[in-house]
C-alpha cells in the first residue's frame, strides 16, 4: 500500500470521526445531510459484500467495518436519537435522493466489467459515492451558515478523494496491468464535485474568516 | 483487467 493511499484512507476516516464526534459529542446534526449519510450507507452496503467472502487483509476488513459501522450509525442518530433528531434541518435537506440512487443503478447495469450480482452491485457504490455528496453540498449552500465541524467534515471527505487520485497515478506507473477506467472516472468527477467547496474552504481558511458559500 | 486489482480499495 503506498502513502497516497494511506493518507487517502485515514482522510476518511477522519472525517467519519469528526462527523460521529459531533453527532455523539455535542448531540448536534446541524448542517449535515441525511441523504447524504443514507446514501454513503447504501454505497457501503453494496460495496462490501465481498466482506465474508474475499479476505484481502486485516486491514481491509477492520476497515470496511468500521465504514459500515459508522454510516449505518450515523443514519440511526439522525433518524431516531431524540436530542439529534431535533438539530436535523430537514425543510434544507429537500434534495431528491431517489434521483440519484435510480441512475446509478441503470448505469452500473449498462457499464460494469462482469455481469454479475457482486460486480454490479460493487459497480453501483462507485457510481453512487461519485454523486453522493451533492445533497450535503446543496444544504450547505442553503444553511449558508457553516460550523467547524460541518466545514472539516466535508474538507476531509475532499481530501479522502484527492488522495484516491494521487494512490492510482502511483499504481498505474507502478503495478502491471493497473487500469480501471470505472473506477478513476468515477473518482474524479466526485473530486470535482468539491473544486468549489474546496476553493471558499482554502480562502476562507486563509483569510481567517468564518467559512459561508455564496447563493 | 478483472477488477480484482481495484478490490483491495476501499
Amino acid at each position: 500500500m503506498n502513502a497516497f493511499r494511506l493518507a487517502g484512507d485515514m482522510t476518511h476516516l477522519i472525517s467519519v470521526l469528526v462527523l460521529l464526534l459531533k453527532i455523539h459529542t455535542i448531540k448536534s446534526c446541524a448542517g449535515i445531510s441525511l441523504k447524504t449519510q443514507e446514501l454513503y450507507a447504501l454505497v457501503f452496503a453494496t460495496r462490501y459484500l465481498d466482506i465474508f467472502t474475499d479476505f484481502i487483509s486485516l486491514y481491509n476488513t477492520v476497515m470496511k467495518l468500521i465504514f459500515l459501522g459508522s454510516s449505518f450509525s450515523i443514519v440511526w442518530y439522525m433518524r431516531r436519537h431524540k436530542l439529534v433528531q431535533r438539530s436535523y434541518d430537514k425543510d434544507h435537506d429537500t434534495f431528491r435522493h431517489q434521483l440519484l440512487v435510480l441512475p446509478c443503478l441503470i448505469l452500473a447495469l449498462l457499464i460494469h466489467e462482469q455481469f454479475t450480482f457482486k460486480e454490479v452491485m460493487w459497480t453501483f457504490s462507485i457510481y453512487l459515492e461519485a454523486v453522493a455528496i451533492l445533497p450535503q453540498l446543496v444544504l450547505l449552500q442553503r444553511t449558508r451558515n457553516i460550523d467547524n465541524l460541518t466545514g472539516q467534515y466535508v474538507f476531509f471527505l475532499g481530501a479522502y478523494r484527492s488522495l484516491y487520485i494521487l494512490n492510482w497515478i502511483y499504481r498505474y506507473f507502478t503495478e502491471p496491468h493497473y487500469v480501471h477506467w470505472i473506477t478513476w472516472i468515477s473518482g474524479l468527477v466526485q473530486t470535482l464535485l468539491y473544486a468549489d467547496f474546496f476553493y471558499y474552504y482554502i480562502s476562507s481558511w486563509k483569510n481567517n474568516v468564518k467559512l459561508t458559500l455564496p447563493a | 483487467s478483472s477488477g480484482t486489482n481495484v478490490k483491495d480499495e476501499l
